[in-house]
């Protein structure tokens, strides 16, 4: 049997809501130490992977590992239906072929269960090695959805260009081109405000800008997004779950035709 | 023009 608690269920609707745009199904591993999900978009240029540690969880229990194939857009319209305050337990039954999702108020007066059949899903696991990025930036994730947002206006691409006193977003296109430059915080009230920029050599990527605005989805989960790079290798985009675990998405760069 | 890689590039299946 495995069964999970979450005494804020937002957290869970979040996490799938940041997922649900780049991969429609995937497959949930359930082992003793949490739940962990690898999963690429269709085109196969970009990679999400997902860490929740059983010890986020009020309660958790997973009496032998498993794999579940969940479709992520009938698990989102299920958890719309959950309240904004709501407990959420997440549970599947020994030999059973569907996941049960019980949602109960915080007052405890209404409580509500849905199932959903599980799926058999081909999956493919890519192993991501630890890398050291030439550059990590640390960058409101509000302000980094807003940027992606307002350079897919100017054309498909974004190319990140990120020195010791600052990080560049630049796009161009049919319509014309446009940068938005950031600098290195020096002094802030406020650390999620905050834009720090960790340097071993000066990087510049670019990359699909709608891609970069399906990861942003996550944006909710996190005040702070760090976007990792390196010249040549995939770009990892980070959003931490609470002190429970992190999403992050990979993204191949774009190359010189 | 700018091609888009794979991540199969960069990454291997396990």
């Amino acid at each position: 049997m495995f069964e999970a608690r979450l005494a804020q269920g937002s957290i869970f609707a979040k996490v799938i809501e940041g997922l649900r745009e780049l991969v429609t199904e995937a497959t949930w591993e359930c082992s003793g130490n949490g739940i962990t999900l690898q999963a690429m978009d269709s085109s196969h240029v970009a990679l999400v992977s997902l860490v929740l540690r059983s010890d986020g969880f009020e309660t958790y229990r997973c009496d032998r590992n498993m794999s579940l194939g969940i479709s992520l857009t009938s698990m989102s319209k299920v958890l719309k239906m959950m309240g904004k305050d709501d407990t959420l337990t997440i549970r599947v039954n020994d030999d059973s072929d569907a996941i049960v999702l019980s949602m109960e108020s915080q007052n405890q007066e209404e409580f509500a269960e849905y199932e959903l059949r599980l799926m058999d899903l081909d999956s493919e696991h890519l192993g991501i090695p630890d890398t050291d990025y030439s550059c990590v930036v640390k960058m409101p994730s509000t302000k980094f959805s807003r940027i992606c947002r307002d350079m897919a206006i100017l054309g498909d691409s974004v190319t990140i260009c990120s020195t010791k006193d600052g990080v560049k977003f630049g796009a161009k296109g049919d319509v014309g081109q446009g940068s938005i430059r950031l600098n290195q915080s020096t002094n802030v009230d406020k650390e999620e405000d905050a834009v720090s920029i960790e340097l071993r050599e000066a990087v510049a990527l670019t990359f699909a800008v709608r891609y970069l605005n399906m990861f942003c989805k996550a944006a909710p989960l996190s005040n702070q997004v760090n976007l990792s790079m390196s010249e040549d290798t995939p770009l990892m985009c980070e959003f931490k779950v609470g002190d429970m675990g992190h999403i992050r998405f990979y993204l191949a760069p774009k190359i010189e035709d | 023009n700018q091609f888009q890689l794979e991540l199969q590039t960069y990454y291997t299946h396990t």
